[in-house]
């Protein structure tokens, strides 16, 4: 499966 | 990380050291958006405000605490500093920021990943980011003279959001990353927005001559 995308953008 | 984040980050890091530069140095923000500046510490306040509840690494955070930390000083010069704030220019400056927050707040109330506070902050975030310079386009389109700090200012700004796209890219191909529609379309939006302003940039560039943007 997908990695689920966490919000460690900026 | 892959590289393109890291350039797009890079990017928007030296935008803003670029301003700053503009402003302590040669005590000047003429061109700059007050409008623009005022809605980036919106933006940062709004997504940032999980800083001091979620870790990802310290990178990150150092980062949010810069571009928090600079965007609310570089407000402050523009707005109280005696010598700064007179070069600012308040008569073509005139874009109300209602119409950009009210949209993008209502537009976060309805299409979010999940109702929660943070959640519809962080989507909000995103939304009012990608139309935050819009004020600025504006004040350069009826600026006579664009300065060359300025005009790299802008580029460097755009920039940042393109290669982020990238990187978004990047992520979902090569990464195996979910899709994150709320964040790629806003994205995609706000370097859409510069694609004008690049068009001109380029060409001046080019040319060797002055920027000017027709009005």
């Amino acid at each position: 499966g997908r990695a689920v995308s966490r919000k460690d953008e900026l | 990380m892959n590289a393109f984040r890291l350039a797009g980050d890079m990017t928007h890091l030296l935008s803003i050291i670029l301003l700053l530069h503009k402003i302590r140095a040669m005590k000047s923000c003429a061109g700059i958006s007050l409008r623009t500046q005022e809605l980036y510490v919106i933006v940062f306040v709004t997504r940032y405000v999980d800083l001091s509840m979620k870790y990802y690494s310290f990178y990150n955070s150092i980062m949010k605490i810069v571009f928090l930390g600079t965007s609310i000083s570089i407000v402050w010069y523009m707005r109280y500093h005696k010598v700064v704030k007179q070069t600012y220019n308040k008569d073509v400056d005139t874009f109300r920021h209602i119409f950009l927050i009210l949209p993008c707040f209502v537009l976060a109330l309805l299409i979010n990943r999940a109702f929660t506070v943070i959640e519809v902050l962080w989507t909000f975030s995103l939304y009012l980011e990608a139309v935050a310079i819009l004020p600025q386009l504006v004040l350069l389109q009826r600026s006579r003279n664009i300065d060359n700090l300025t005009g790299n200012y802008v580029f460097l700004l755009g920039a940042y959001r393109a290669f982020y796209l990238l990187n978004w890219i990047y992520r979902f191909f090569i990464e195996n990353h979910q899709v994150r529609w709320i964040p790629w379309l806003s994205g995609l939006l706000q370097t859409a927005i510069y694609a004008d302003f690049f068009y001109y940039y380029i060409k001046s560039w080019k040319n060797r001559e002055k920027l000017k943007l027709p009005a």
